[in-house]
């Protein structure tokens, strides 16, 4: 029967009504266990 | 001993680049040094140097204090490894090259600790040096090597760059679980790296898509080999709930890589994986707005949508190899000797073993079925198009034909397996889709079966509810269909037989 | 007898690597119990967020070391964000009635919030909180760093500065509605301010000669 997604969904920070954002380029880790700190994402800095 | 004097190199660039910034001038000149005196000479010197420094980096996470600083060597040589990669002159020898060189150091050094490690084996080295490779790439490639002063050299990185992600991920297949377990979890990992995977996904005309294929298939077969009924290790579902995540990861931000290659992950997901099989399929265009399913008002035969074609990035008529001819000429003029021959084409030679619900093993070539299915959805959604809908959208259209045929003269076994691909192909709203609710709104209330009408509505039935029953999400189409069937004066569910003998389901139905 | 295996550079690892395609070409059916054994320790071993992390390699420390507790921890902390409060913005969409919460974050909905990538993390979240001070601080003190970077994200984006790549200084448009009234011709007036970190760290006005050169500022 699958599982309720719900969780897994705020998780990994996917809203259900609001707009729709990115979210692999910020993703921690496949599991949410293995997720409790955030991580840095490229970024650009101007010379 | 070399490998001693290899060692004391490597630690004066670690404890260098302890000491000054990784862009100091100091930096380029111990580089360059390295490479004119001889280090890094000859392309024999330079394997044996990484493979020194990365036996050592591990050896010093091996033995590192777990509450300290466990990655500086492995950390240095990241950075000593994409300098190498700018600041070398590539006359020898290419960049391509030098890649595969470290590459397969690495896989070489990882494959003899993995396998006669005895127990001290540890993934979390080898993960951080190709997140680090992944890290150093991105900085380095970011608003399009701008940072690189010499134009030739940029321009030389900048045509590098789909190569550059689709090497590291021909040696990501390499490792990947069936060939070291022992790294799966951080395979999972790096597939899914947010420097890779992200930026995988958006390579210029889908450079990326066809081996982060191979990536995603990977996983599966190896799901699909140790998913066994009754039986799944803890280590196994939570390889699940990783993939699981991963895909609902992609499904929001690049929906379309799962919508092109849905045919192919369909050929390679474990046939219970229900709730997987409805993400993949409920993937919808980012900007796309979609109707209620649900609505009572919905005319799937009027919405703008319904007449686009989605597109298919990998065609399926490749795997139709010698039944292309039988079935495009069935298209043409339908006739009995030519369903034959495709029919006996679907015939495996042996028995595939294959773990679904309410089954075991296969007759049927099921990749082969939803090859042509998807070939005719495909060929009569280009025939709408091409002529009108009234073409394709009539029960006497050999598309239609085509599909029936194969349904009726099927095996319960061949029935089903057409059954099941059909309703793949309700996804979000375009061409296929809705021809597919036409197709089969119309076998179910078909009087074309003879004695076997019960049996093909009941199969049509369980493969929706099959689907439906899961937790969501549940692909548009399919919700549509379901509601239509629900609601329809023509077909009244409550009444089947087959549905009355089952009280379970027919309180579902009741409620619904 | 492959030449390959002759190599001195790889013979002693190649046959470690070979072994391993046996299982690519046909897997095992039920795992052999070493093979349970290795996928157990990778589980145990799972990398997690800190270790795709980026590299935490030298940084130009500042210039004047502060002391700090020891019991701060030497690494940067990364946490999350608690998914449960919600930001003004999402405050505003939420609370479209005049409840308190939305009455007690009027300063916040009139700031801007712009929406990117790095909008949902922690970090940015926080960022704007600081006033600033803080971000300026920032900016000058952690070059090269993603701090530096969310610094002038806030500051450009959110609170409308702009950076001048030829003096280092932050500028920002003021524009004042004049009352309306016989002596003026227009209905608004333009003063420019700049951050001046060299030597008063303070906003000043700038002089009435100061002209905006879009080409001197830096389009981020």
């Amino acid at each position: 029967l699958g599982a309720d997604l719900t969780s897994m969904l705020h998780s990994l920070g996917i809203p259900r009504d609001s707009k729709r954002h990115r979210v692999l380029d910020t993703f921690q880790s496949p599991w949410a266990e293995t997720s409790r700190s955030e991580v840095e994402p490229t970024f650009f800095i101007p010379d | 001993t070399k490998t001693e004097k290899y060692h004391l190199v490597f630690t004066e660039w670690v404890k260098l680049l302890q000491r000054v910034d990784s862009d100091d001038k100091i930096i380029f000149v111990f580089i360059r040094q390295l490479i004119e005196k001889g280090v890094l000479a000859q392309s024999d010197s330079f394997v044996e140097f990484i493979k020194a420094s990365l036996e050592l980096s591990v050896l010093t996470f091996k033995e590192s204090d777990p509450t300290g600083e466990v990655f500086t060597a492995i950390d240095a040589l990241g950075k000593l490894l994409m300098k190498l990669f700018v600041y070398q002159d590539f006359n020898k020898y290419s960049r391509s090259e030098y890649m595969n060189i470290i590459f397969s150091v690495f896989l070489l050094v990882f494959a003899k600790d993995h396998e006669n490690g005895e127990g001290s084996f540890n993934e979390r080295p080898y993960f951080k040096l190709l997140s680090n490779i992944l890290y150093e790439w991105s900085i380095l490639r970011n608003h399009n090597f701008i940072k690189v002063s010499d134009s030739q050299t940029r321009k030389e990185l900048a045509n590098y760059d789909v190569d550059f992600y689709n090497t590291f991920a021909s040696y990501l297949h390499s490792l990947q679980p069936f060939a070291f377990p022992g790294f799966s979890f951080a395979w999972i990992s790096l597939i899914s790296h947010r420097m890779f995977l992200p930026i995988v996904l958006r390579l210029p005309q889908h450079g990326g898509w066809e081996k982060l294929m191979l990536l995603i298939i990977d996983l599966f077969k190896f799901l699909d080999q140790y998913t066994i009924k009754g039986n799944i290790s803890d280590a196994i579902s939570v390889v699940y709930k990783g993939t699981i995540r991963i895909i609902l990861g992609i499904s929001n931000d690049v929906p379309d890589f799962l919508i092109e290659n849905h045919y192919e992950l369909m050929n390679n997901l474990p046939a219970t994986y229900i709730q997987l099989k409805n993400v993949i399929l409920s993937a919808i265009p980012l900007k796309m707005l979609v109707p209620s399913p649900y609505g009572v008002e919905l005319d799937v035969d009027a919405l703008e949508s319904c007449e686009e074609p989605p597109m298919v990035f990998y065609d399926p008529v490749a795997d139709i190899a010698s039944l292309k001819k039988p079935v495009d000429n069935y298209l043409r003029i339908p006739s009995n000797s030519l369903l034959k021959t495709i029919m006996n084409g679907l015939l495996r030679e042996d028995y595939e073993l294959k773990s679904g619900i309410g089954y075991d093993t296969l007759t049927v070539n099921s990749k082969l079925v939803r090859a042509i299915v998807l070939h005719v959805v495909i060929e009569a959604g280009l025939e709408n198009g091409r002529t009108s809908s009234n073409a394709v959208f009539n029960t006497k259209s050999s598309y239609y034909q085509l599909l029936f045929d194969l349904v009726h003269e099927g095996s319960i076994e061949l029935k089903f397996q057409v059954i099941q691909v059909m309703i793949e192909q309700l996804r979000y709203p375009n061409i296929h889709t809705r021809w597919m609710i036409f197709v089969l709104k119309n076998m179910f209330t078909s009087e074309g079966w003879s004695d076997e009408k019960s049996t093909v509505q009941e199969i049509i039935l369980r493969s929706i509810i099959e689907r439906i029953l899961v937790n969501k999400p549940h692909p548009w189409g399919l919700s549509v269909i379901f509601t239509q069937l629900l609601r329809s004066d023509k077909v009244k569910l409550l009444e089947l037989d087959f549905i009355k003998r089952v009280p379970e389901i027919e309180n579902i139905i009741k409620q619904l | 007898n492959n030449k390959a295996f002759q190599n001195p550079l790889f013979k002693n690892e190649l046959e470690f690597w070979i072994n391993t395609k046996k299982q690519l070409l046909q897997p095992y059916k039920e795992m052999p119990n070493k093979m349970v054994s290795q996928l157990e320790s990778s589980l145990l071993n799972c990398p997690d967020s800190l270790d795709a992390d980026s590299p935490y390699l030298y940084q130009i420390p500042l210039s004047l070391p502060h002391p700090t507790s020891i019991f701060f921890p030497n690494e940067p902390i990364r946490f999350v964000y608690p998914f449960d409060i919600n930001t003004p913005v999402e405050n505003n969409i939420n609370n479209n009635d005049n409840s308190a919460n939305a009455i007690s974050d009027t300063e916040n909905l009139n700031k801007k919030h712009y929406e990117d990538m790095y909008s949902r993390t922690s970090l940015a979240k926080i960022y704007t909180k600081f006033d600033l001070d803080t971000l300026f601080f920032i900016f000058y003190h952690y070059q090269g760093t993603y701090d530096q970077f969310l610094a002038s994200r806030e500051l450009s984006k959110n609170r409308d500065w702009k950076y001048n790549k030829v003096d280092y200084c932050w500028y920002y448009k003021e524009i004042e509605k004049l009352p309306p009234g016989a002596n003026y011709n227009k209905d608004e007036e333009e003063s420019w301010r700049y951050f001046d970190y060299k030597k008063s760290w303070l906003s000043r006005r700038c002089g009435n000669d100061f002209v905006y050169k879009e080409e001197d500022f830096e389009k981020l």
